[in-house]
């Protein structure tokens, strides 16, 4: 078995785009850390009926339900992340040793295509502190 | 701020593979297009490789115990709206941001030596029966060209191509094979003397001229030189010059030379002790008449010991022993001293670790210099 | 009824050995 890496959508996209100067890619794409587990609930659906505009953390998008989980602050090197209602973790941008290629594996087509290239994550190390 | 959101699955489809600045720089070119493949032998058992058109890298996957997700920018259906106090002084949200993808683990990809997979290539020593016995049988498996076995292996082309001739690959009644030792030195022997016959530019040969060659002077009945097999000659003794239009092969005749080299050792010396003098009269009596090529002892380096200062005997480096300790103490069995670079041949391929080679010897042996010659005995 | 949002803290961080990669698992 064997299948090619089709970089050129990719490459399209990254013709004519600005060189990224943020950790976040050209076509938009992040990459996030965390030393520990995301928690989220198993149920979307029915805490989404009981969401409220105060909260807003369930929407609908492209035919699936999401959930707001927090929120990420850059400055420069420096990042802050709140997640839920009570954590505040601290992290940096840091730049990978080595680059990253998100390759997306088709197994419907059996095509392997590269969706982007990562240079920089967000990596939150430290324990969580109280939001206050 | 940025909206962090999630979806309730992630797609484990999505994979990080390392990017070396060589994969990197191949990615980003349009030049260089459907360049890149993943291979692997089969689907359940082997290795993943990634192969460019003239590297092999191996795939390794480490896991790892964080949290890592991968986020897109997107934008949303209905504006997100939440109170914002629950942003504690960070700043207005003035993005959104989805999870699409959650990697437990980094796929590194480091530089190895593609090999070709020579399972299903069948040896050809010019027997006559030689279809019939490959292709033998429900679960015979053979290859009909060399695409379909560069297709079939974890190698770059360029690399399966190289070692394909090095080993003396070859097409045989349409299947692919390898020329045996023998035949592969037999067939050397006529196109050097046909070409010669013929006084063919042995710097400029080509192949359909060296065929012509030599069926002049095989009966044809007997004749198993094909232009395949020819060119596998070549393939093997010759560089290809690649200026012309018309492919044409240079001889390597110090390659050449040794090959004969190894042949009279075999023949001359193997069982017995034989003297340097006698031995190269022996070795150039097996070249083709007038062949235009200088021999010294030192060309077989790594074929042979001196049991005596003046004398020779043909050694095979597979007899040898693969452990190091071993291997020293049966060299200096056959030989008590020996000058480093004779010794060096024998020897090296057991630095598996990459060491300095002076470092390497003096771990088993000793060193000592005499006058301009560096020497080893055994500690 | 809240959705519950937290992370689980980990004290370290490790590595697992590096694994070969079969075709299947790749897909």
């Amino acid at each position: 078995p064997s299948v090619k890496i089709d970089a050129t959508q990719w490459q399209k996209l990254t013709q004519s785009q600005n060189k990224q100067t943020t950790v976040i890619t050209p076509l938009g794409v992040t990459m996030l850390e965390i030393q520990g587990d995301l928690e989220l609930p198993k149920d979307f659906a029915s805490l989404a009926k009981k969401d409220s505009k105060h909260d807003g953390r369930f929407s609908e998008q492209d035919g699936q339900t999401i959930i707001r989980f927090g929120s990420l602050q850059i400055d420069g090197e420096r990042a802050t992340l709140f997640v839920g209602k009570k954590q505040r973790l601290l992290g940096q941008v840091t730049k990978l040793d080595l680059p990253m290629g998100i390759m997306h594996f088709n197994s419907r087509d059996n095509k392997v295509e590269l969706v982007d290239v990562m240079k920089y994550k967000i990596i939150f190390k430290d324990r969580p502190l109280p939001i206050m | 701020s940025i909206n962090l959101h999630s979806a309730l699955e992630y797609d484990p489809s999505y994979k990080l593979i390392q990017l070396t600045p060589e994969l990197l720089d191949i990615i980003r070119d349009p030049e260089h297009n459907d360049q890149l493949r993943f291979k692997s032998l089969d689907k359940d058992k082997s290795e993943v490789v990634l192969c460019s058109h003239n590297k092999t890298w191996v795939l390794k996957q480490r896991k790892h115990s964080n949290t890592v997700l991968l986020m897109k920018e997107f934008v949303p259906a209905q504006p997100i709206s939440f109170d914002e106090t629950q942003l504690f002084g960070l700043s207005k949200p003035y993005m959104d941001i989805l999870g699409f993808a959650k990697t437990e683990s980094e796929f590194e990809t480091r530089e190895t030596e593609g090999q070709l997979d020579l399972n299903a290539v069948p040896i050809y020593n010019g027997e006559l029966d030689f279809y019939k016995r490959a292709t033998k049988g429900p679960s015979a498996r053979v290859f009909a060209t060399l695409e379909e076995l560069l297709e079939n292996s974890p190698c770059s082309a360029l690399e399966g191509i190289s070692k394909w001739h090095k080993i003396g690959g070859s097409v045989k009644d349409g299947v692919l094979c390898i020329l045996s030792q023998d035949f592969l030195f037999k067939a050397l022997h006529v196109v050097l003397m046909s070409a010669m016959a013929e006084s063919l530019d042995l710097q400029h040969l080509q192949v359909a001229d060296t065929y012509q060659a030599v069926r002049k002077d095989t009966e044809d009945e007997f004749n198993p030189y094909t232009r395949e097999i020819i060119r596998t000659v070549l393939n093997k003794f010759a560089v290809q010059e690649q200026s012309s239009e018309e492919s044409t092969w240079r001889l390597r005749i110090p390659f050449i030379a040794q090959w004969y080299g190894i042949q009279a050792l075999r023949k001359y010396a193997s069982g017995t002790n034989m003297p340097i003098d006698e031995f190269l009269i022996k070795w150039k009596s097996l070249f083709p008449p007038f062949f235009p090529c200088d021999i010294d002892i030192d060309m077989l380096r790594g074929f042979h010991y001196k049991p005596t200062d003046k004398t020779i005997r043909y050694v095979s480096k597979s007899t040898l022993p693969m452990d190091p300790k071993e291997r020293f103490k049966v060299l200096f069995r056959l030989q008590s001293q020996w000058d480093l670079e004779d010794i060096m041949p024998l020897i090296e391929e057991l630095n598996t670790r990459g060491m300095k080679i002076d470092s390497f010897i003096m771990k088993y042996a000793r060193r000592k210099r005499l006058g301009k010659k560096v020497v080893v005995t055994s500690r | 009824q809240e959705a519950k949002i937290w992370v689980k803290y980990k004290e370290g961080f490790s590595n697992a050995v590096r694994k070969n990669v079969t075709w299947n698992s790749l897909w």
